[in-house]
């Protein structure tokens, strides 16, 4: 779930 | 961090400065698309209220600043500076028929229903799109000038590249992001057409004209 994945791509 | 992901990133950052000098250096902006430019503006701006509240890397930070500075200079040299050179006429691609299905499909499709989630997910869905205007401009106008073919290949390599991101993330980290992904073969495979006749013509030093 995109809870814990961080958004860390620009 | 990987090597796909940094020279996506890169293609991607080239591609922006290649255009923003070719507009500020030639003091023209003749067969770009303005429309393109303030989609990809609104891309940035959705995509990176995240600035605001997490810090992840400089990188991550300077590069996000990057882009979005660059975008607006981009927009304001097309519609203030050189606004004259501006060619309106065969710039015509309709954005609402863009934006509005993009909006809604945001809302209804998105991993998580808060704002900043819904915004991302917009910006996602509206980048792969963002491009249609700039490509239908071209294919009205028939020809493209050789720098603009380069911003355009280094615009489309750059998700090509996260595809291969994507991939490797997913085997070596069990990371994955659907919407990013579908969204990113939707953008890349607009590009297809367009890679062709780069390759094909740009490459062999012939000027990109479409059969009129």
């Amino acid at each position: 779930h995109s809870g814990e994945c961080k958004k860390d791509e620009l | 961090m990987n090597i796909f992901r940094l020279f996506g990133d890169l293609s991607h950052l080239a591609a922006i400065i290649i255009l923003l000098l070719k507009i500020w250096k030639s003091r023209s902006c003749a067969g770009i698309s303005g429309k393109s430019q303030i989609l990809f503006a609104i891309v940035f701006t959705t995509r990176y209220l995240d600035l605001l509240t997490s810090f992840i890397s400089l990188y991550n930070t300077s590069m996000k600043m990057i882009y979005i500075g660059c975008s607006y200079a981009t927009v304001y040299l097309i519609y203030a500076k050189f606004r004259a050179t501006y060619d309106g006429n065969h710039d015509s691609f309709r954005v609402e028929f863009l934006i509005v299905p993009v909006g809604g499909l945001a809302v209804l499709i998105n991993h998580d229903f808060s704002l900043l989630e819904i915004l991302w997910t917009f910006s996602i869905y509206l980048e792969s799109v963002a491009i249609l205007p700039q490509l239908f401009m071209i294919s009205k106008t028939g020809e493209a000038e050789t720098i603009t073919t380069h911003y355009l290949f280094c615009q489309g390599l750059y998700r090509a590249l996260y595809l291969i991101n994507w991939i490797w993330r997913f085997y070596f980290e069990g990371f994955f992001d659907m919407i990013a992904i579908v969204a990113g073969v939707v953008q890349t495979i607009l590009y297809c057409d367009f890679f062709y006749l780069y390759v094909t013509k740009v490459l062999k030093g012939k000027k990109l004209s479409l059969p009129a």
